[in-house]
């Protein structure tokens, strides 16, 4: 039963899988689950609508995890946002607001097929699993494989690379498949959201190049909040900014697609830590870092719904 | 044990060039002892300050270790024992399966 799923530990996919099956099941009044299609390896591609139902239109907040298999605490948190969401829905004013006012399309797991093999083969897989005709090595690197600036600086054309853009852009199967949802949903989304690990970092668009976004005072006053709201729970420190700056500058990237295809805040989460247990965060810290980053994200939220 | 023990004695290494004749030094090793790079996302990306986060395995760490200390290169290891870290990072899942 659900009382019995601890959102304190890693879970496989098949757990998580079975877990959105039981909330599609038994928390209807709040969540849809539906299929954006399959895997390379021909597994399901669930995302879970939330929100209130509405006979009205209502603008929505895409939030993704687990791009790259390696980094688990993206899919813990997903899960987290799912559970604060429905426990506190009564209870919480500004979750009510947010469930009333907007739909959230969650998706656990993005790359499936690597999750899995990062639980059962190679604990430190990054990329797709997608096979390469000429090179014996598997997978893309599906935050590279996106139509913007694709196969452009920081990404790599040599299969075995773990920064690999591809045969060519939306070859995966699941960025085909979230792209066309995404493309099908433009005008309803008013962010993206994205999570990864580890550096603690808060960054937005854009990643291929130095240069300001045209709402840039916007984005940043969002970014400038949300880091604070973060901190203000256990004093952790996340740098922000345009992801080329901040980060490195990379092509191909969700987020930047996800703001060049009209979504006005596209965001990149990368998680905790900075290093000292890198992709092994221990299940002890997953409780910390989603209440920090839950503050975050509702710190997000709130803003989208004011005018900026 | 957890992958079948194969992170046994592998390590993760944090390097950050002080110069770029240090960060040319550290993309050459990578490249030659093929290792797995946790942070920046790829060997393109090491330049001078860029907080470098390698994982190598047991042999190579021994070979990547010596070329740092004779290249007069600080490193940190941040991980000296990568199946453990493994093994404790999901500690209740290990119990689990051990139950």
């Amino acid at each position: 039963s659900l009382s019995g799923y601890s959102y304190e530990i890693y879970h496989s996919l098949e757990e998580i899988q079975n877990w959105m099956y039981h909330l599609n099941k038994t928390r209807s009044d709040l969540v849809h689950m539906f299929c954006v299609g399959k895997s390379y390896e021909g597994r399901p591609l669930f995302v879970l609508k939330l929100g209130k139902r509405s006979a009205g239109y209502k603008k929505a907040v895409w939030i993704d995890c687990g791009i790259h298999a390696r980094e688990w605490i993206g899919p813990a948190f997903c899960q987290w946002f799912v559970k604060e969401a429905l426990h506190t829905y009564q209870s919480d004013p500004a979750m009510r607001r947010m469930l009333n006012q907007l739909y959230f399309y969650i998706m656990p797991i993005f790359n499936v097929d690597g999750y899995h093999f990062s639980w059962t083969h190679d604990r430190f897989w990054r990329k797709t699993r997608s096979k390469n005709s000429r090179f014996h090595c598997h997978g893309v690197d599906a935050n590279r494989n996106w139509k913007v600036n694709w196969c452009d600086e920081g990404a790599s054309l040599h299969p075995c690379d773990d920064t690999y853009c591809g045969p060519f852009p939306e070859s995966e199967p699941e960025v085909k498949a979230v792209a066309h949802f995404l493309r099908q949903h433009r005008k309803q989304m008013k962010a993206y959201l994205s999570f990864h690990a580890y550096a603690q970092m808060l960054l937005y668009p854009y990643s291929y190049k130095y240069a300001m976004i045209p709402n840039f005072s916007c984005v940043e006053s969002a970014a400038f909040n949300a880091v604070n709201a973060l901190q203000s729970v256990y004093g952790i420190r996340y740098q922000y900014g345009p992801a080329s700056s901040t980060l490195y500058v990379s092509s191909g990237s969700s987020m930047d697609w996800a703001y060049k295809n009209g979504i006005p805040y596209a965001f990149a989460f990368e998680l905790r830590d900075t290093g000292h247990f890198g992709f092994l965060l221990p299940e002890t810290l997953i409780k910390p870092t989603c209440t920090e980053t839950m503050l975050a994200v509702k710190n997000i939220t709130m803003h989208l719904l004011k005018k900026c | 044990y957890l992958y079948d023990n194969r992170y046994a004695g592998d390590k993760v290494i944090r390097v950050v060039p002080e110069n770029d004749k240090e960060a040319e030094t550290l993309k050459i090793l990578s490249q030659q002892l093929q290792v797995d790079l946790w942070q920046p996302g790829s060997i393109s990306y090491i330049s001078k300050n860029a907080i470098t986060d390698v994982r190598v395995t047991r042999n190579n760490s021994q070979i990547l270790l010596s070329c740092l200390q004779q290249a007069n290169i600080h490193y940190k290891v941040l991980i000296s024992d990568l199946q453990k870290a493994v093994e404790k990072q999901s500690g209740s899942r290990s119990s689990r399966n051990r139950r």
